[in-house]
């Protein structure tokens, strides 16, 4: 059965969809089957992995409409790597927020699509949020079983985290108890500024044993991969990013085996 | 009359906050009467200039719901600035993408609370916008005479780009025509990367006149200001971040005198 984790920050910027896609693509290295979900209207994941979201006849924004009763697995596609799916976004998402918030059920829309099946062919299923606490996030908080909250070491990173932390443990009371935090996962540290290593301290101390001892630091490789619509991986291994990716999903990993 | 100025991009962390704090205080310094408008539900704006949000009796949220016919004048709070006022933003904004939404006017709340009155007291009204095209950022952009984009010389900050013009587009044609791109502001530039040179000729060749001559470069300076509750002007006038932004007011003002 997958474990299903939600990427997620309402900080713009922070190294989400970064998170998911090499993140996804170092669990299919270890050899655990991944599914990657594109929740995020902007679509940067999916355009990243080659696909074309105008081009779709069915999207994942018709299986949440629940319209024409089409099974998540309708709307999976193939990646670069043969472990690794993709689900991908759907421009008619922006509109969701608005759409499907009239809904009775609208929060538990995705957790209704996301069959055993589907739950039975992968070991990860990592959802891409968009940069908000609306409706699409509340849907994969609602569904998943663990959170990474990728998170740069500077303040305005920091000013906004009571506001996850509260949507979180609304979430964990009302919808999904089973919900939890897998850990704080800090994101472009430059080990030349000051500021990253005090920020750093305060998240560490603020946080205690939910952040990742897995650092991912800044790393100009991750960038030029995106632009080569690759993964840091597929770019250049020997990449500095491409060992942070790696030492996370091992820890990724380690994690759930203990649970 | 003051000039309204939207600084608008769906994608997050691309300097849209730190753009409108630095802006606003270098357009104050050339002693332009300046109005700061936090439409982000983040609050890093109004954190930073040092307003607790939390305890505003009447917020932009009470104006905007018009519930209790409350002019725009009511919310606006001094800043360490003689020339740079602010209104705060308001916790309760973030419902406010569902709340709103279901009222036939929701795209006009902002430019029906913006009287004569407030528009006589400043030259410059700036708003920071969250990082989605919902109801908030419609809000703005129907009231607004520019729309100044952020953005980073990275793949991802190009990818979203069509959906921002759309919705400029749209909003232009049926609710505010005199609704003009100012122009796309390069911002954390970094000229060691070969990365930032190839995406930003990408950029001059795709908006062609629409991009500032202004480019801001990247500076650690405009980090710690920020850690400080600061401008860069105030942390340290002599930063790189403090020229790039004071020359950015510049072509600012040059711009609307032409118009
Ligand atoms: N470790 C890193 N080192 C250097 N650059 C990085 C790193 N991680 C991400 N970036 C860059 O930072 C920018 C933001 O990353 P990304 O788009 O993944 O964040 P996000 O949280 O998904 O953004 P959004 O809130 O818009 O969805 C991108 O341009 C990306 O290339
Ligand atoms: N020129 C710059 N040089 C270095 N760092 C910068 C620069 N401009 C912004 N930053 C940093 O980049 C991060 C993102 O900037 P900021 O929060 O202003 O973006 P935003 O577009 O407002 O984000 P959001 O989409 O979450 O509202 C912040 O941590 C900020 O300190
Ligand atoms: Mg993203
Ligand atoms: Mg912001």
């Amino acid at each position: 059965m997958a474990k299903i984790i939600s990427i997620v920050n309402q900080k713009g910027g922070v190294g989400k969809t970064t998170t998911t896609h090499n993140l996804g693509y170092a669990l299919a290295e270890e050899g655990e089957r991944t599914l990657l979900i594109d929740l995020d209207p902007q679509m940067n994941l999916s355009t990243t992995v080659g696909i074309d979201c105008y081009a779709q006849k069915n999207s994942i924004y018709d299986v949440l409409r629940d319209k024409k009763g089409l099974p998540l697995g309708s709307v999976v596609k193939k990646t670069e790597h043969d472990k690794m799916d993709i689900i991908p976004s759907a421009f008619e998402l922006s509109g969701a927020e608005i759409e499907f918030t009239k809904r009775i059920s609208s929060s538990s829309l995705l957790s209704r699509s996301i069959s055993n099946s589907i739950r039975e062919d992968y070991d990860y299923i990592l959802v891409d949020c968009p940069p908000s606490l609306g409706v699409l996030t509340i849907n994969s908080l609602s569904t998943s079983d663990y959170i990474i909250i990728p998170m740069q070491p500077e303040v305005y990173g920091l000013y906004g985290i009571d506001m996850l932390l509260s949507t979180y443990e609304e979430i964990q009371e009302e919808i999904n108890p089973k919900l939890e935090i897998m850990g704080v996962l800090i994101t472009m540290h430059d080990g030349r500024l000051s500021l990253h290593k005090e920020m750093t301290e305060k998240i560490n101390s603020y946080f205690k044993d939910n952040v990742f001892k897995t650092i991912i630091k800044t790393n100009t490789t991750l960038k030029e991969a995106q632009s080569n619509n690759q993964t840091v991986f597929e770019y250049d291994g020997r990449a500095r990013g491409a060992k942070d990716y790696e030492k996370l999903a091992r820890e990724v990993i380690e994690y759930v085996k203990e649970r």
